[in-house]
C-alpha cells in the first residue's frame, strides 16, 4: 500500500457487479404490471414479491440491494483484491407517474457509493481514500440526466459525479475527470490498473454522440485520454483491464467510435487483459475483431 | 451511406449488412419504445443470443474448422511424408494463436437488477510471478503525466480549431496522421500480453454466482408464515449460490485466453445441447423464453 506503506496480501480474485438499479418506489404488494409501484395486483403473478419479480420489467428493491452488498461483505470482502462495478445505480424511467429528476438519479448514486466506500474501505484508516479493497465505479446511461444524454465536462454532472465518487477517484485525475468522465485506479501499484471509462461517449443512444472522427466530440476526446493513458502505462509496464457500463459492440456504439475504440483493445493487446461491462443484463461475450477495425479505419472514405 | 458501406465492408454480405443496418438506423428507437412498453422487462433476448450465434460465433467456427483441417492435413503430410489426397489448391490459413491475436473478449455481465435472476461474477487471476518476485515497484507519481496530458489535449483540439473551413479539416483528419484518436500499430517488438499468452494477471478463472429469486421469495413467504419475524426471514432465506464455473462445460478450462474462446465458440456452434446451457446461463437460470 503506497499511501502508508502497509502490507496487503493479493489474493488473485476480484468482483465484477453491475447495473444494481435499485428503486426506492418499489413496494412490496404492488401490482407488477403497475412496475412494482403502485395497486393491488389482480392475480397472483402480478404480486411484487419482497426481493423483486424476475423477468417482470420491475426494478430492484431496495432491500435486493442491502442484502446483495451485505451476502459480498459477508461472503467475498475477504477473499477478493478489487471491485469492478459498472453503473446503473437507479430504477429505469419506465413510470409516467413517477418521471426521474436529476437529484433522485444523484441522490439514488450518493447512497449506493456510500454503501461501496462503507463495505470496502478500510476499517482502521481515517483516510477515507484508503481501501482494503480497491472500488472501480463507471457511469451508466440511466444515472444521468435526461437517460442517455451525456456532454463532454466540465458540466454540473462531470462535477456532481466527481463528488459522489469522490474516494475512488485518485487525486491528481480530478482535472481530467471533470472533463472526461473518465479515469483509472492502480489496483496493484505499478503492475495492474483498472480504467473506468465512461462509454456513454461512445453510445449511439447519446443524442451528443454523432462520432468519433471530429476532434470536438466527446468520443474524440476520450479516445484521445484513452490512447494517452495506454501509452504511459504500456511504457510503466503495467497491465489493464478496461471497464465501463455499455458494452461496445456495433448495436451499442457509433461507427467510428466502435471501430476506433475495438482498434485501441487490439493494438494493446500487449498490456490489455480483458474488458468488463454490463447494460445488457445477460451473461455472455462477444469476440471482436480489431484486424477488421484497423483496416476498415485505414480505408480511404473511414473519415467521410 | 456512410453507415450502410461501412456495414458492408465490415460484415462481406448484404444478409448481415441488412441486420446492422436495422441496429443502427433503429436501435436506439426500438430500445426506447421498448423500454415504455415494457419497463425493463426482457423482451426478444433469446432472438438476441441467436443474432449473437450468427453474426459473431458461427463466422469464428467456420474459420477454426478451416484452421484445423489445413493444420491436420499439414501434420498428417509430415507423418507420412506424401500428400494424402490430391486437390486444389489449400487456402493458407493462419494457426489457431495468430488467428486468435486478431481478437478480443468483451465480457458482459449478468445484472444484480432481476432482470433474469440477479448475479455478479468473481474472476481469477494469475499472480504466480507476482508471488515469486518481490515487489520491486517504487510508486512513481502520476502528478506530472496529468499535468502533461491535460495540455496535450488543449493544444490537439487548438490544432484542429486553426484549420479554417471543415474541408481543410476533413483533409488533415484523412492523412490520419493527425488524427490521435487512431492508435499506431503494435510495435512488432512487444511480446502479447495476458489475454493471448498465460502470464501474470491472465485471467484463469471464473464463478458464477446468482441468486434464485423464486426459491427465495418462496422461503421468505413460508418463514413469515411460520410466525418469523421480516428480518429473520429475510436473513434465513437471502443467499447467492454459485450458478456455474468456468471449470464446467461448455468452458472446462484452465485458462481464460481469447483462443480459449474461441474454441469455446466452436464447441457451442456445434453442439446443439452445450448452446442451450449456455443461453439458460445467459438468462441467468431464470427459465426465461421469447414470448
Amino acid at each position: 500500500n503506497t499511501s502508508d506503506g502497509s502490507k496487503k496480501t493479493i489474493h488473485g480474485r476480484f468482483l465484477h457487479i453491475t447495473d444494481i438499479h435499485p428503486d426506492a418506489f418499489y413496494k412490496e404488494g404492488t401490482s407488477i404490471d403497475n412496475v412494482c409501484h403502485s395497486n393491488k395486483p389482480d392475480r397472483k403473478k402480478d404480486f411484487a414479491p419482497y426481493f423483486g419479480a424476475p423477468k417482470s420489467g420491475c426494478d430492484s428493491p431496495m432491500e435486493l440491494m442491502e442484502y446483495t452488498l451485505k451476502w459480498v461483505a459477508d461472503n467475498l470482502k475477504n477473499k477478493i483484491d478489487f471491485v469492478i462495478w459498472t453503473g446503473d445505480n437507479i430504477r429505469h424511467d419506465n413510470d409516467r407517474y413517477h418521471p426521474r429528476n436529476e437529484f433522485q438519479i444523484f441522490d439514488m448514486n450518493e447512497l449506493v457509493s456510500g454503501k461501496f466506500h462503507d463495505i470496502f474501505k478500510n476499517q482502521n484508516s481515517k483516510n477515507p481514500r484508503d481501501f482494503d479493497v480497491h472500488v472501480i465505479p463507471s457511469l451508466g446511461n440511466n444515472d444521468v440526466f435526461p437517460h442517455n444524454l451525456f456532454s463532454l465536462g466540465p458540466t454540473l454532472q462531470t462535477r456532481e459525479f466527481f463528488k459522489i465518487w469522490n474516494t475512488y477517484i485518485p487525486e491528481e485525475q480530478q482535472h481530467i475527470f471533470n472533463k472526461v468522465a473518465s479515469f483509472f485506479v492502480e489496483v496493484i501499484p505499478g503492475k495492474l490498473a483498472v480504467l473506468s471509462i465512461n462509454t456513454l461517449y461512445l453510445y449511439k443512444a447519446n443524442p451528443l454522440v454523432d462520432n468519433c472522427n471530429s476532434p470536438k466530440t466527446p468520443g474524440y476526446q476520450l479516445l484521445l485520454w484513452l490512447g494517452y493513458v495506454l501509452e504511459e502505462l504500456r511504457a510503466r509496464g503495467m497491465k489493464v483491464i478496461l471497464s465501463g457500463h455499455v458494452p461496445p459492440i456495433p448495436k451499442n456504439y457509433e461507427n467510428s467510435c466502435y471501430h476506433k475504440y475495438n482498434l485501441w483493445t487490439y493494438e494493446y493487446r500487449d498490456i490489455i487483459i480483458t474488458g468488463l461491462y454490463g447494460h445488457m443484463n445477460m451473461d455472455h461475450f462477444i469476440p471482436l475483431n480489431g484486424k477488421k477495425s484497423r483496416n476498415i479505419i485505414d480505408s480511404t472514405d473511414f473519415i467521410a | 451511406l456512410a453507415n450502410e458501406q461501412i456495414s458492408a465492408s465490415y460484415f462481406g454480405n448484404k444478409e448481415t449488412m441488412e441486420d446492422i443496418d436495422n441496429d443502427s438506423i433503429l436501435g436506439h428507437a426500438i430500445e426506447a419504445s421498448e423500454l415504455r412498453s415494457y419497463g425493463a422487462r426482457p423482451v426478444n433476448k433469446e432472438q438476441y443470443m441467436r443474432k449473437i450465434k450468427r453474426l459473431y460465433y458461427q463466422k469464428i467456427s467456420d474459420r477454426l474448422d478451416d484452421i484445423l483441417k489445413v493444420n491436420d492435413f499439414t501434420s498428417e503430410k509430415n507423418k507420412t511424408g506424401k500428400k494424402k489426397k490430391k486437390g486444389g489448391k489449400k487456402k493458407k490459413q493462419p494457426s489457431l494463436d495468430k488467428f486468435a491475436e486478431r481478437y478480443n473478449i468483451v465480457n458482459i455481465a449478468g445484472s444484480v437488477i432481476p432482470t433474469f435472476n440477479p448475479s455478479f461474477r468473481v474472476w481469477e487471476y494469475n499472480t504466480t510471478e507476482l508471488r515469486e518476485t518481490q515487489p520491486s515497484f517504487k510508486a512513481k507519481s502520476w502528478n506530472h503525466f496529468f499535468k502533461t496530458l491535460q495540455v496535450k489535449l488543449e493544444e490537439d483540439l487548438k490544432k484542429f480549431e486553426s484549420f479554417q473551413n471543415s474541408k481543410d479539416l476533413y483533409n488533415a483528419l484523412a492523412r490520419k496522421k493527425v488524427d490521435k484518436s487512431i492508435p499506431e500499430p503494435k510495435p512488432s517488438n512487444l511480446p502479447l500480453g495476458p489475454a493471448h499468452v498465460s502470464q501474470l494477471f491472465s485471467l484463469t478463472k471464473f464463478v458464477q454466482y446468482y441468486a434464485d429469486l423464486e426459491v427465495i421469495n418462496k422461503n421468505y413467504y413460508d418463514l413469515l408464515d411460520n410466525n418469523s419475524s421480516e428480518k429473520e426471514a429475510a436473513e434465513k432465506s437471502f443467499l447467492y449460490e454459485v450458478e456455474y464455473t468456468s471449470t464446467d462445460e461448455p468452458y472446462h478450462v484452465d485458462t481464460l485466453l481469447v483462443k480459449d474462446y474461441l474454441n469455446i465458440i466452436r464447441e457451442l456452434v456445434k453442439d446443439n445441447d452445450l448452446w442451450k446451457s449456455f443461453k439458460k446461463r445467459a438468462f441467468i437460470s431464470s427459465g426465461y423464453e421469447d414470448d
